[in-house]
């Protein structure tokens, strides 16, 4: 299937960038 | 407040008073208190000294120990804004004030060019974004054939790389995430929105007289 998404558009997807995380308690 | 909260500054080398803090922030007195109630916890969960390590840092995003990741370590690396290889109070409540929802959006675009801007040469080159996109399928186990990856970063460099030098320098990132705005989602937290009520207990533990709101 063919990759539709960007480069940055994939690496956003990292765990390491969803500082959301931190809030959780 | 003549001995503004001297004890505090001792257990928390770095800590700065919180109306000084939410008068550079988008954050106010009660929120800067609350983050501080979120510092507390992150800075004390491997060694209590009132600093966040990298450890520490990679405990609270991952709630374990694993593996380091390349991304945890490039934001950490953006917070430990005087480079002393740990984060304090004033450099956590800052960094967090980028990720506001009312922070300017330009301050958003410019900490994630330096985030993708792994060395800091000021243009995000292709050999860079390799690096990352190899990370991310690393870490999310899924495997791409390094034809497909260099077939992502063609398309990836032809629109985003205008001058098509291989490398995308601020004002073509910024052309590209303007035409790209769900690049930005990683830098707005909802959550500093209801601060407050994730860490109620500042309430108990505040510092300053009268909290202003």
């Amino acid at each position: 299937r063919p990759v539709t998404m960007n480069a940055f558009e994939l690496i956003s997807h990292s765990q390491g960038l969803n500082l959301s995380n931190l809030f959780d308690k | 407040m003549g001995c503004f909260n001297s004890k505090v500054r001792k257990q928390f080398p770095g800590h700065e008073n919180p109306v000084i803090l939410a008068s550079q922030t988008a954050f106010s007195v009660s929120e800067v208190e609350a983050l501080f109630e979120l510092f507390k916890s992150i800075s004390s969960s491997v060694i209590d000294d009132g600093l966040i390590s990298k450890e520490e840092f990679q405990l609270a995003l991952f709630k374990n120990r694993k593996k380091e990741n390349l991304f945890a370590n490039r934001i950490f690396d953006l917070f430990d804004v005087k480079r002393k290889g740990v984060i304090d109070f004033g450099d956590f409540v800052r960094s967090l004030n980028v990720f506001h929802p009312n922070a300017p959006f330009e301050d958003k675009i410019e900490f994630s060019f330096r985030l993708y801007d792994m060395d800091s040469t000021g243009f995000i080159e292709r050999q860079e974004v390799k690096q990352m996109l190899i990370a991310l399928l690393c870490e999310s186990e899924m495997r791409l054939a390094d034809e497909t990856i260099e077939i992502i970063l063609d398309k990836t460099f032809l629109d985003a790389d205008v001058n098509q030098d291989g490398k995308i320098d601020k004002a073509e990132w910024l052309n590209f995430v303007s035409r790209n705005p769900s690049l930005m989602k990683i830098m707005t937290l909802t959550y500093l929105r209801d601060i407050t009520t994730t860490f109620p207990s500042f309430v108990f533990n505040s510092e300053v007289e009268e909290i202003a709101t």
